[in-house]
């Protein structure tokens, strides 16, 4: 298993739909200040099921809509799929690929989609639970974030190696 | 549970004694419960001692020492239980070449069984990614992307 | 009372707009009181837009924006209050290499009035100084000063 | 006035007395990671008065001691003294020079010095005050602490400014 693809729309500053093909070995991410690299990361928290608009550096989960510029109006919808390649068998699942996909209109609720059929959160969550995926799990460093584990209480360390476990 | 708690315990305290040295090139680290009998409520103290100096408490190590550390905990986690992938966010902004360079060289064997993303600004390690994205804003506020190399 | 802290935050704020377009090369920045009826007790928002880009709350700005915007206030607060010197450790951590290029310009620039001591990993910055101070640990665990350079 | 002159001994990892010589203009420190530029910055929080073992990174005021290393022992004391140029009559002393030392044993107290003359805490503080220097200051920013400022809450925003007026 590994992440094949990331497709975002309309999410933070990617007006367009922007395509990211990533293979096995090691991807590099580079450019400027504020040009949107760690908005690609918080596009793959979002749609891993991120549910706090904190953790995504906004006040609400509106925040991640793609806002406008001087010259341009503001989108009316996120969409971000994440494609995993799963030939390997990883998930059990009868699927050589597995599309996550979480959309939100500026009026309300996520939605959430499993190769292309609807789904819910829990239903997400269930199949990354115990493989550590996701947002809990030490695999997903923000930028800032890697000294955390040295300032975390000691009982919070143990909650990552219990997750380990 | 508490079995499988302190195995696992006991195999991410090796590895990460083992990968702090390799970072570090030398030196001592360690994990420690903070209450060995009571396996279900027992924090963990990280302990670390860079080559030939004194022990003392992770607080007085300097910036790049904390994030070096922080980052053999990291990967003792990976090599206990592995992750089809794993994606760092300018992790390494307050190293020095020769830490840069040793990180990059870490990430490049991680890199053989772990699928590695990372944002980054420093060269040595862009040097080491088979991929290579770039970010712009041609459009003020609009982030584009742009493939720059792919190495064989 | 009253009248100096309104007056000092006024100097404070026009210095905190300039600073920023200087330092983003435009856009605009502001201090707003949340409660200006009580000047005794108000609290003061910072907000920042950089060029082209919607208003949005700093907390939504990169790494690097942010870095230079806590830099556009703190150097606000230098040019209405000056003081004899000023010492910064590794503020450019976050800033790509045009930023840490504009800093190190605003620096040299600041240096002129006031005493600048930089602790720094970036050679743009070096470049800048007059004088340059080499730390070792020849002996491990014993720092060790060495002079670099002085230019004339 | 200007920073003319730094001299450490015994503090963090200065085992020996060291001397740092400033001019007026720009003086960059750099080194390798661990080598012990932001203990200099420490040494300058310490002697200006600086009470929290915290802020200078330890658990007790005894951390500032050199510890030794597996050669060599513990110093029993740590020194660290300012020079500041008053050519210009900046501080109201009659002296083109102000010296400030903190001392400080295994023992115990700190004891401080001003142009080698002990004095008190309070004294030090009384001539600092009003000029806009020491540690509650805008003009010393510690590692990783730039971001302060913006995370801050709006009132302690307040405080900064006012300290300024
Ligand atoms: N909903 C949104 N709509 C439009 N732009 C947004 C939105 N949310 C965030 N942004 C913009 O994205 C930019 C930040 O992008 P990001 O944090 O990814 O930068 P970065 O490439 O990681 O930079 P650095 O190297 O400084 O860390 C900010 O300028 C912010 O204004
Ligand atoms: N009392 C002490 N005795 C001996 N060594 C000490 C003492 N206190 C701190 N140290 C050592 O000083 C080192 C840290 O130095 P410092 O934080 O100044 O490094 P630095 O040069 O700023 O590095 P970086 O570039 O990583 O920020 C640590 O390795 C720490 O063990
Ligand atoms: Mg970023
Ligand atoms: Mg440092």
């Amino acid at each position: 298993m590994y992440l094949k693809k990331l497709e975002i729309n309309g999410f933070k500053s990617f007006a367009h739909k922007t395509e990211l093909y990533f293979k096995p070995g090691m991807t590099a991410i580079v450019g400027p200040n504020g040009s949107g690299k760690s908005n690609i990361l918080d596009a793959i928290y979002w749609v891993l099921g991120e549910q706090s608009a904190k953790m995504l550096r906004g006040s609400s989960m509106q925040d991640v809509i793609f806002a406008g510029n001087s010259k341009r109006k503001g989108s009316g919808r996120a969409e971000v799929s994440l494609i995993l390649d799963n030939t390997d068998g990883y998930f059990p699942l009868d699927f050589s690929e597995v599309k996550l996909t979480r959309r939100v209109l500026r009026s309300g609720e996520s939605e959430y989609f499993m190769n292309k059929t609807p789904c819910r959160l829990k239903d997400i969550h269930e199949i990354l639970a115990d493989k550590g995926i996701g947002k809990e799990a030490y695999t997903l460093i923000g930028q800032g974030k890697i000294e955390e584990v040295l300032n975390a209480k000691p009982e919070i360390r143990r909650k990552i190696i219990e997750e380990a476990a | 549970v508490k079995k499988r708690f302190f195995d696992t315990f006991l195999e991410v305290n090796a590895a990460f004694e083992d990968i702090f040295a390799l970072l570090f090139k030398g030196g001592k680290a360690q994990l420690v419960l903070t209450e060995p009998e009571q396996l279900l409520e027992t924090g963990i103290e990280i302990i670390a001692q860079p080559k030939g100096k004194k022990l003392q408490s992770i607080s007085l190590l300097s910036g790049g020492e904390k994030a070096m550390t922080a980052l053999a905990f990291l990967f003792a986690l990976l090599h206990v239980k592995p992750s089809p992938f794993c994606i760092l966010d300018e992790v390494e902004a307050a190293l020095d070449e020769a830490n840069v360079d040793r990180l990059g060289q870490y990430l490049e064997s991680l890199s053989q069984s772990t699928q590695v993303i990372v944002i980054t600004h420093r060269k040595e390690t862009m040097e080491k990614a088979q991929v290579l994205y770039g970010v712009t804003m041609q459009e003020v506020g609009v982030s584009k992307l742009v493939s720059m190399k792919l190495t064989s």
